[in-house]
């Protein structure tokens, strides 16, 4: 696909 | 009625394990569906460079063949020039919404950390507490992390820009009316009868071949799409019984068992794509050489294949279109969430800020 994943942006505190 | 809201609950070495499945099982699936859209892409390519169907469709030599015709309605009907025009003015608009949000929360950060170093000069050891700047890294790398991802939208802007302006000319044509799509095709004099021939039949026959392979991928894209398995129950029993969860060897195993089959039948379809297009390929080349090549027919050729491939571009930049859009909106709801952080922890110190300047200026 040609946009960023948003994944990253989407993973909250807690996984961190 | 009881509903226990702690059903989904799980350890967090299993939601963790969950987690790495979810991206191996995502990486295995926008391959395969990866692999089949290049594969089809590259098919419709091909298919457009040699002018089929059309060319054998194209009897009377001046009238619009009928795949042409079947294109532009498609597109026409999928909203034509107006929606792309539509949403190509519209992005730059959603980038700068999205810029906005992410700039104006960065600055209130910042401008509250102004305030809490001037009061910490003003009033040195007594103004005890944490310092903004320390208080606020996490943020200002959340807010990092969105501009680097900004910036390569940005990049993805300017690709779907160009893609547009290099075929909404022909876009822009296949959209017309029928006729004035048949006066924009230079005609021929018909081409020499050569429906009766071996080679027609024979290009038919695999032009079929290769449509049919396209819809099995269809098919076969919504069955991996849609191929489910509860891994928690498997990560909890490992866990239960050995203590630890070797997460690789169950996943790996796993995914195997559930996309191994479709492994197989993507590799099968990319192959007799490979093979039907060969064929094609060889029968174009007897075709072309059976039909008489003039200057009309040759410039009737070359418009047909142009109008063909219009459509092939309308459908990836329209695809490109509706994932930017998509892109900037979920942005601007992450960006949303950003904000309020921001905005309630700034909201936070300066009430911490008026206490402690209450109580330095009564002591």
């Amino acid at each position: 696909s040609l946009y960023p994943s948003l994944e990253d942006l989407k993973v909250d505190k807690v996984m961190k | 009625k009881f509903t226990d809201l702690f059903e989904k609950m799980v350890p967090l070495a299993v939601q963790q394990s969950m987690t790495v499945y979810n991206s191996r099982k995502a990486e295995i699936v926008n391959r395969l569906i990866g692999q089949m859209r290049e594969a089809t892409n590259l098919s419709n390519g091909v298919l457009a460079s040699l002018n089929l169907p059309a060319a054998l469709e194209d009897l009377s030599g001046d009238s619009i063949p009928q795949s042409i015709l079947e294109k532009s309605r498609a597109i026409i009907q999928q909203g034509g020039l107006q929606s792309i025009d539509q949403l190509i003015k519209d992005l730059p608009e959603l980038l700068q919404r999205n810029r906005e949000i992410l700039d104006e929360s960065l600055r209130i950060l910042d401008e509250e950390e102004a305030t809490d170093n001037d009061l910490r000069n003003k009033f040195g050891q007594r103004w005890q507490r944490t310092a903004s700047n320390d208080l606020y890294k996490p943020l200002r790398t959340e807010g990092g992390n969105v501009r680097n991802v900004l910036d390569k939208a940005v990049q993805a802007d300017i690709v779907v820009k160009q893609r547009y302006g290099t075929h909404r000319e022909m876009i822009a044509l296949l959209c017309k009316p029928e006729a004035e799509l048949n006066a924009a095709i230079p005609s021929a004099n018909p081409a020499k009868t050569l429906q009766g021939s071996e080679v027609v039949s024979v290009l038919r026959a695999l032009l079929a071949n290769i449509n049919k392979v396209k819809m099995e991928r269809e098919k076969l894209e919504n069955d991996i799409k849609s191929a489910q398995f509860d891994m928690t129950s498997k990560f909890l029993t490992a866990l239960a019984q050995d203590g630890a969860i070797n997460e690789e060897a169950i996943s790996v195993t796993e995914l195997d068992n559930i996309y191994g089959g479709y492994t197989q039948k993507v590799l099968q379809s990319l192959k007799s794509q490979e093979e039907i297009l060969g064929n094609i390929q060889n029968s174009h080349q007897e075709f072309s050489t059976m039909r008489q090549s003039n200057a009309d027919a040759n410039q009737r050729e070359e418009m047909l294949k142009k109008l063909a491939a219009a459509h092939d571009s309308y459908v990836e930049l329209s695809s490109n279109l509706k994932e930017g859009t998509k892109f900037y909106n979920e942005l601007t709801e992450i960006l949303l969430k950003f904000q309020n952080k921001c905005s309630d922890i700034v909201f936070a110190r300066k009430t911490e800020r008026d206490e402690l300047l209450k109580d330095l200026q009564q002591s």
